[in-house]
């Protein structure tokens, strides 16, 4: 466990509790994607499946019911709750989250590293995290505006992917039998920006990405909150309402 | 392998 891994699950538990919190008190869930919530519940359920079967440690099966607990509980809240329920945008949160599970099942079934089960959706469940945020960056886009409750949860999600990236280059230097993947995802990562930020040109390199490895995933999904730290920090910085361009 | 890397991790 190193300092980077840890402040990157510190800042992914800060994301979840914030958001959890803040739609608890306020009873209020406007501009939060229900779509992503789901995507990120079914993301915790295909991946925790060893949850009881394989000890890590406390601190990781404390974690994992922490996630599995707020991800069902927002979900919950937003589907069930008749005041939260309320303030919920579908007319905006229209993204058609099949488009993103279809393709990450399918190129689980032909990409991972066994076939058995838990391995497929484990595999699985690595490459829709990759793409999860998207529903929640597309209602972000179309609402135009982002109140606090939604910027700082996406904040939040794009500073624990990051510190994940580091924690998994500060691995690589540590630990020798680390993959060699640095130089293939770098060289991706390259290219991505270069195809700039549009959502549906990111979807649909993200899942063709995906298709390279779990890592890519990783650093896919990071790229993708590219574009909203870029305006987060500008419109922090002239402490102006954050506005997302089309 | 790679997974089994990252299976320690959330």
């Amino acid at each position: 466990m190193n300092v980077f891994r840890l402040a990157g699950d510190m800042t992914h538990l800060i994301s979840v509790l914030v958001l959890l919190l803040k739609i608890h008190t306020i009873k209020s869930c406007a501009g939060v994607s229900l779509k992503t919530q789901e995507l990120y519940a079914l993301v915790f359920s295909t991946r925790y499946l060893d949850i009881f079967t394989d000890f890590t440690s406390l601190y990781n099966t404390v974690m994992k019911l922490i996630f599995l607990g707020s991800s069902f509980s927002i979900v919950w809240y937003m589907r069930h709750h008749k005041l939260v329920q309320r303030s919920y945008d579908k007319d905006h949160d229209t993204f058609r989250h099949q488009f993103l599970v279809l393709p990450c099942l399918i190129l689980a079934l032909l990409i991972h590293e066994q076939f058995t089960f838990k391995e497929v959706m484990w595999t699985f469940s690595i490459y829709l995290e990759a793409v999860a945020i998207l529903p929640q960056l597309v209602l972000l886009q179309r609402t135009r505006n982002i109140d606090n409750l939604t910027g700082q949860y996406v904040f939040f999600l794009g500073a624990y992917r990051s510190l994940y990236i580091l924690n998994w280059i500060y691995r690589y230097f540590t630990e020798p039998h680390y993959v060699h993947w640095i130089s293939t995802t770098s060289m991706f990562c390259v290219v991505l920006f270069c195809f700039g930020f549009t959502i549906f040109k990111w979807y649909l390199i993200s899942v063709l990405l995906l298709t390279l490895s779990a890592w890519m995933s990783g650093f896919v999904q990071t790229l993708l909150y590219a574009d909203f730290f870029y305006y987060y920090i500008n419109s922090w910085k002239n402490n102006v309402k954050l506005t997302l361009q089309a | 392998e790679d997974s089994e890397l990252l299976k320690d991790e959330l």
